[in-house]
């Protein structure tokens, strides 16, 4: 499908930013949707160092492989030396048995690979997400094929972090992208930054916890 | 699906960040319904380098007591700064999930004020935001609040009145325009106002609305932010696996 931002939209979508330091962002095309020729669906987003991480979920009793992998992931971790997300679109990865669970881990060690695996023996450093069709499996290969160039892809530019937030997209019309500069009571002097990318469209009524 | 991805370059204490980001959800991303539907899926991650800290900065941290509960009275002034910003910044994300929601034209925040608790007032504001026949009358503009008195009558816990006391002759509805002008009051404490609907009209063609539900006369309130449901919603999701 043709994915021009509505006039209407367009209002929502930033023409520049200012995004965190230390945080990268790429993306990638994988075809995870057979229909889906040309836009990419890998999103990565990294920070250069190890970080700090948490996340909520979905109480839906039926949690996605992402979920799953994910929330071990934090716990095996304590949400410590964390390096960053990877999200495929056009495909939930979710009610596909063990083999989306193996599949999900897939995604997070091709990403660890990327960066060199930690050697603490406390399995992925990387968060999994997917969105898309339910019940239906990744083609694994080809993700694992993309993650790689999605690494590649990595920058922290304006257009880096806008093509990840319009490769997590599904049935969305315009990529969701918000950053913001701040300041804190104890440091005045110091300048922060928060960047943030989501999206949603269908299937939406978050009970997260 | 709901997903999200927040990065900042503060130095966050890692057991802080869960607490931090439940509560930003609360109000943000949980306070959110295009379709009704809770997707096996949705994450929401916040991931935060310190790269930006200076040099010996103490890390953002929140006081947990033994229980893992965090102490409301021992949260530093920079923890205070950073969660506002946080909420803040995680509604103004959620805000354009709705904006953009299946065949959605309207961006609807569905207040509620309640005098008995801030959990009835969510419960029937979710009522109203999930409601098909409220969507849709928003979507043709029309200004059927008695779709809106209905939603809110049937929400989980509001039938039983012993929990939330409601009372139909106190409850009161209006239509608040995003433009600052004049409410459109429909509902004054059980009773329908003389609705002018060239001017209910005018406010159901702007893109924002607000509906403001109240339950009684006071204070605890609750929002849900929502859209409208149109022809569209049903034309993406009638093939969506093919």
């Amino acid at each position: 499908a043709d994915r021009s931002i509505p006039a209407a939209k367009q209002k929502y979508v930033p023409s520049s930013g200012t995004y965190p330091k230390g945080f990268l962002a790429g993306s990638a095309h994988a075809g995870v949707k057979a229909s889906n020729t040309k836009y990419d669906d890998i999103a990565m987003i990294v920070s250069e160092q190890p970080c700090a991480a948490g996340a909520v979920f979905t109480q839906n009793v039926f949690k996605a492989a992402p979920v799953q992998t994910s929330k071990m992931t934090l716990r095996d971790r304590k949400g410590e030396s964390m390096r960053g997300v990877v999200v495929n679109s056009g495909c939930a990865n979710a009610v596909t048995g063990l083999v989306g669970m193996e599949h999900a881990d897939a995604m997070a060690q091709a990403t660890d690979d990327c960066f060199g695996r930690a050697s603490d023996g406390r399995g992925p450093q990387t968060l999994v997400m997917s969105t898309g069709v339910i019940g239906q499996r990744l083609p694994i290969d080809r993700i694992t094929e993309a993650i790689p160039r999605a690494h590649k892809d990595l920058g922290s530019s304006h257009e880096n972090w806008m093509k990840a937030a319009r490769a997590i997209c599904t049935t969305d019309t315009f990529p969701k992208l918000i950053s913001r500069t701040f300041t804190l009571p104890s440091h005045p002097e110091t300048q922060y930054s928060i960047a943030g990318m989501t999206k949603g469209a269908g299937m939406i009524a978050p009970n997260m916890a | 699906t709901l997903l999200g991805i927040i990065c900042t370059d503060v130095k966050i204490q890692a057991s802080s960040i869960r607490a931090l980001l439940t509560y930003g959800n609360q109000n943000s991303f949980n306070s959110i319904t295009i379709d009704g539907d809770t997707s096996t899926n949705d994450t929401v991650a916040l991931l935060a380098n310190g790269a930006a800290a200076p040099e010996g900065a103490p890390e953002l941290s929140l006081p947990f007591d033994a229980k893992g509960a965090v102490i409301k009275g021992n949260v530093s002034e920079d923890v205070k700064a950073f969660e506002h910003i946080l909420v803040r910044f995680m509604t103004d994300l959620a805000k354009l999930v709705v904006r953009d929601g299946e065949g959605a034209t309207k961006f609807v925040t569905v207040r509620v004020i309640s005098d008995t608790s801030r959990v009835a007032a969510k419960r029937a504001a979710v009522s109203i935001a999930k409601s098909p026949l409220v969507k849709t009358a928003l979507y043709g503009k029309d200004a059927n609040w008695g779709r809106i008195l209905c939603a809110v009558g049937y929400a989980p816990g509001i039938m039983s009145t012993d929990i939330f006391r409601l009372h139909p002759q106190r409850t009161s509805v209006s239509f608040v325009p995003s433009d600052g002008s004049e409410p459109l009051r429909l509902v004054v404490r059980g009773e329908p106002e003389q609705v002018d609907e060239v001017r209910a009209k005018e406010i159901l063609e702007m893109e924002d609305l607000e509906i403001v539900v109240n339950l009684a006369d006071d204070l605890g309130s609750n929002q849900v932010y929502t859209c409208d449901f149109s022809h569209e919603y049903v034309t993406i999701n009638g093939d969506y696996r093919t």
